[in-house]
């Protein structure tokens, strides 16, 4: 199993921030 | 100087532009823009001029109450003092290490510190084996047990070259040196358009709202 553990917990929803610049 | 009122209301926790620009990588206008954008945030659930998770959450998830162990995460290491808010220096000193023109050393170090969950000055195995659970739950994705144990070992025998079962600072520098994608969350393009998003119209605002 080559899968890295932090490349998979690096999908979560909660590392995109992008929300914030969405205009309000 | 002359020209620009000193008096005028501002939020607590509020920094001048002139101040943060110097210390990261934003421009004074950016800054100005960035802070157009914290006054949206920081007032969409309590009107007060600091960034509640709630508020955070919302701006993330449209929804107040999602919870995510990632986000709070992220909420918690731009909380610098640690009072339960962030403010606008706060705000645009933790978003300058998501610039991407900050240094890559600030963003490994900040991301070490996101995954060192339990504050022990290391990223330990049960806290890995616990990030992934977070995000399978969060996917809906179900792996079997000895599967994650692969995963998380692998990634272990790959990162703590000390084999001291725990990943330290140096040795995080070193596994995200050789893969770099691992820190390409801390990178947001969007700050480089931040005034063509959020336009500022700090000066002319100001003028009008102090010779009323």
């Amino acid at each position: 199993c080559n899968l890295n553990a932090f490349d998979i917990i690096s999908f979560s929803s909660g590392f995109d921030l992008s929300g914030l610049f969405e205009e309000k | 100087m002359g020209c620009y009122p000193s008096k005028q209301v501002k939020t607590p926790g509020y920094e001048e532009p002139t101040v943060l620009a110097a210390e990261t990588p934003f421009t004074v206008s950016e800054v100005e823009a960035l802070y157009e954008l914290f006054k949206k945030l920081s007032s969409s659930i309590i009107d007060d001029g600091l960034i509640h998770k709630e508020e955070f959450q919302l701006a993330l998830f449209k929804n107040r109450n999602k919870r995510n162990l990632f986000a709070d995460r992220i909420f918690d290491l731009f909380d610098v003092k640690r009072n339960g808010v962030i403010e606008f220096g706060e705000f645009v000193r933790s978003l300058g290490i998501f610039h991407p023109n900050a240094p890559v050393e600030d963003k490994i170090a900040f991301a070490f510190r996101l995954y060192d969950l339990r504050h022990t000055g290391f990223i330990e195995r049960e806290e890995l084996k616990e990030m992934v659970l977070a995000l399978l739950h969060e996917s809906d994705l179900i792996l079997s047990d000895d599967v994650i144990e692969q995963i998380v070992d692998k990634t272990f025998s790959d990162a703590d070259t000390k084999g001291d079962g725990k990943i330290d600072q140096e040795e995080w520098k070193a596994f995200v040196l050789k893969h770099p994608s691992l820190i390409k969350n801390m990178t947001l393009p969007y700050l480089k358009d931040i005034t063509i998003v959020f336009p500022s119209f700090v000066l002319s605002s100001e003028v009008e709202d102090s010779e009323i």
